[in-house]
């Protein structure tokens, strides 16, 4: 007798498991693929693209910014380097980035 | 330096984690 089979017991079908922390931040319609949002994309591109060993300075990152407030470059540094993207270096306004792609 | 070092070391640790 083998009608003791259970097909799909305790199984329920979640189709995106971990996708449940992307949903914090509706209302982006055009998130880039790494789940920063735009600022925060430029800031982390701006950071990458600095050749100097130090890194780059905050000053430059506003100067290069200049559509973004002080307080939102200050948010987007905080977000990336809380994430692991970027670091300070030589003081709290220099950062360089720790992604190699 | 030491601490640029460490800085950068808790970032990538920080990433890692991230992208765990």
């Amino acid at each position: 007798n083998k009608s003791h089979s259970q097909p799909s017991a305790g199984r329920a079908s979640f189709s995106n498991p971990g996708m449940s922390e992307a949903g914090n931040f509706s209302g982006n319609s055009f998130l880039p693929a790494n789940g920063l949002t735009p600022a925060q994309n430029q800031v982390l591109n701006l950071i990458k693209a600095c050749p100097r060993p130090e890194g780059l300075n905050f000053h430059d990152l506003k100067n290069q910014l200049h559509h973004m407030t002080v307080a939102s470059i200050k948010q987007a540094v905080d977000f990336l380097s809380n994430e692991g993207h970027i670091y300070s270096t030589v003081d709290d306004d220099h950062f360089k980035s720790t992604d190699a792609e | 330096l030491v601490r640029i070092q460490r800085n950068k070391a808790a970032a990538l640790l920080r990433l890692a984690a991230r992208n765990v």
